[in-house]
């Protein structure tokens, strides 16, 4: 991409291309470039050692309006609701923020609400126990919304900082079960006004553009507070978070960058976008 | 729709006689557009439009009173074939036990599959064993066990601190001599740039020489399939695919990024979280979905 003399049309395709195959979306990408197109035109930019750079600050203005760490301290206890669809990282990303949360002293007690899924329960026991974070459950099979009751009930007794509740994956094409999620909300709210305090929506990294269409369906179900976006540890950059803060605005909390308890990071906007291409 | 816009860009061409070159330029780029909007990987979409350009130039089209249609029929065919092809059974021939393993990034969804493929081959008369290799995450045992439990499949019981080599080794002994003729292996999810454990995965193919090494794959994955399904096949030259969670509204054009990059073929989809929910993959009705 450097070395080259001028701006030209050539150049503008290759970054095409290193947008979209971060995932940042076609529609994006050709705005992106269109708007060098005009500055260029404009005589704003001419050397191609500035382009990449130009367009960097043009991301990060779109992502520095989402760059908003999750403040836990406006209540007690402050009740976090993680969602998002199968497989993506919820419950492991609730391990790093409770043991996020523990090294900044403060309590923490983690909801088994995942009554579905084999085992889903056991695996946040498990991380409770590493975490040193008491976990309330009920049997599997069980309803979630019960779960919670009792949760909320029990972070109230214990005068608990935080209480994270785990959720079962979900596709948001399943009608039913964003219902149920809508009850779980509902019956925090009745018990705790102004529960959940946040709401918080995994993505995985790996995803392509669906990750847009489950930022909006989980934002018209439960009003979405934050994003985590996990597994940026691996070769996928992440771009559509890009097209998500830009049309949504939905506030960008946190990176997930590997599997162990200590591999979350707080989302940090120059980071991202040095790292995107 | 890839019908509504090629309508579009063809209504356009109305009136000027011939198509031109810069005509076709123009539909191709759209058609191209379609399939990077359906996650296709940049550079799997440029060659498909390659690949067709001269069937587009071709007087099927060019002479035709329904231009757009003809089009959407070859873009069609042309995506069907290449999603398709031979060797979509599962490899089920051969001396007893046959082992079967599942790799893949983490969350795609292996544990659950090796339960689903588990009760399909047993309602075909088999008799499989499942083997949990997934010593690193929390509950991974437990999970595939559970799954046994309802499926009524016999699942084995790792030892404590049992590595993953270790576990398949016995466990395909035990199969054996215990009536089992199909191994079905869960492996930890990985990433393809882990060196240590896709070496890992190499080490177990060698020692227990797999009939079937399938990659799990989600089917919402974006440009990042080809780098993933690439070094899986470098590393292990896979017999094939499984795309999970296409009961979702995810397009799937990682399906064509994957074949491209592998050849290898798309046996199976998952269709949903329950251990019944596997369907034999359809080339054609993958290739209407991703052109929308
Ligand atoms: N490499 C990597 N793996 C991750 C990351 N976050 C989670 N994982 C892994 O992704 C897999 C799925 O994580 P879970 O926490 O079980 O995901 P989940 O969303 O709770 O899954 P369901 O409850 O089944 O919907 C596990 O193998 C995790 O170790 C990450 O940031 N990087
Ligand atoms: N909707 C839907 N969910 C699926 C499908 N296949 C798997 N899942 C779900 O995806 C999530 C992850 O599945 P797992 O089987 O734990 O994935 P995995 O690849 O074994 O995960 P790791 O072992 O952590 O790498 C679970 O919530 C499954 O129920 C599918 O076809 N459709
Ligand atoms: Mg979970
Ligand atoms: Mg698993």
């Amino acid at each position: 991409v450097l070395g080259k003399k001028n701006i030209d049309d050539d150049l503008l395709e290759e970054l095409e291309e290193i947008l979209i195959t971060s995932d940042i979306g076609v529609q994006t990408a050709f705005r992106l470039i269109e708007d060098m197109r005009e500055k260029v035109k404009r005589k704003e930019l001419d050397d191609p050692g500035l382009l990449k750079k130009c367009l960097q600050e043009e991301i990060m203005e779109i992502l520095k309006a989402e760059e908003s760490p999750l403040d836990v301290t406006g209540s007690v206890p402050f009740v976090i609701l993680v969602v998002g669809v199968n497989g993506v990282g919820k419950t492991t990303t609730i391990a790093k923020m409770a043991n996020g949360f523990k090294e900044q002293g403060k309590s923490v007690l983690l909801a088994a609400a995942d009554t579905f899924r084999a085992a889903a329960i056991e695996q946040l026991e498990i991380w409770g126990q590493r975490a040193g974070c008491k976990v309330i459950k009920h049997q599997s099979g069980s309803d979630p919304s019960a779960v919670v009751f009792d949760a909320l009930k029990a972070a109230q007794a214990r005068g608990v900082d935080v209480l994270i509740v785990d959720t079962a994956g979900r596709l948001h094409t399943k009608a039913n079960l964003m219902e149920e999620l809508k009850k779980i909300q509902r019956i925090m709210g009745r018990e705790l006004p102004d529960a959940p305090h946040e709401v918080l929506l995994i993505l995985d990294a790996t995803t392509g553009q669906n990750a847009i269409s489950q930022a909006k369906s989980f934002k018209e179900a439960t009003n979405i507070t934050g994003i985590a976006l996990t597994k940026l540890d691996g070769t996928a950059k992440g771009g559509v978070v890009v097209g998500i803060s830009h049309e949504l605005k939905i506030p960008l909390r946190y990176v997930g960058i590997g599997e162990g308890m200590d591999d979350l990071r707080v989302f940090n906007a120059k980071e991202f976008v040095e790292a995107l291409f | 729709s890839l019908t509504e816009r090629l309508n579009t860009v063809f209504k356009k061409l109305r009136g000027h006689g011939k198509l031109s070159e810069q005509n076709i330029k123009d539909v191709l780029r759209e058609i191209r557009l379609v399939l990077l909007e359906a996650d296709v990987n940049f550079r799997v979409a440029k060659d498909f439009i390659e690949a067709i350009r001269v069937k587009a130039l071709g007087k099927e089209v060019l002479n035709s009173l329904t231009p757009a249609q003809q089009l959407i029929k070859i873009v069609n065919t042309e995506l069907t074939s290449l999603l398709g092809g031979e060797n979509s059974q599962l490899k089920l021939s051969g001396r007893r036990p046959i082992s079967m393993m599942f790799v893949g990034l983490q969350g795609s969804g292996k544990t659950t599959t090796v339960g689903k493929l588990a009760k399909f081959l047993k309602e075909k008369s088999h008799n499989p064993y499942m083997v949990p290799a997934d010593v690193s995450r929390p509950a991974a045992i437990d999970q595939l066990q559970k799954l046994g439990q309802q499926l009524k499949v016999d699942t084995y019981e790792p030892k404590q601190d049992e590595n993953p080599l270790v576990i398949c080794k016995n466990a395909v002994s035990f199969a054996g001599v215990s009536a089992h003729d199909i191994v079905l292996i869960d492996t930890a999810g990985r990433l393809h740039i882990d060196e240590e454990l896709m070496q890992e995965l190499q080490t177990i193919k060698e020692t227990i020489l797999p009939n079937e090494i399938l990659l799990v794959a989600d089917a919402m994955t974006g440009q990042d399939a080809v780098n993933v399904a690439g070094k899986f096949n470098e590393m292990l030259d896979m017999d094939g695919v499984i795309l999970t969670k296409m009961d979702g509204d995810a397009r799937g054009g990682a399906a064509l990024s994957i074949k491209a990059v592998t050849g290898k073929p798309i046996k199976f989809v998952g269709t949903g979280e329950h251990l019944d929910a596997l369907e034999v993959f359809f080339p054609d009705r993958m290739a209407s979905r991703i052109l929308g």
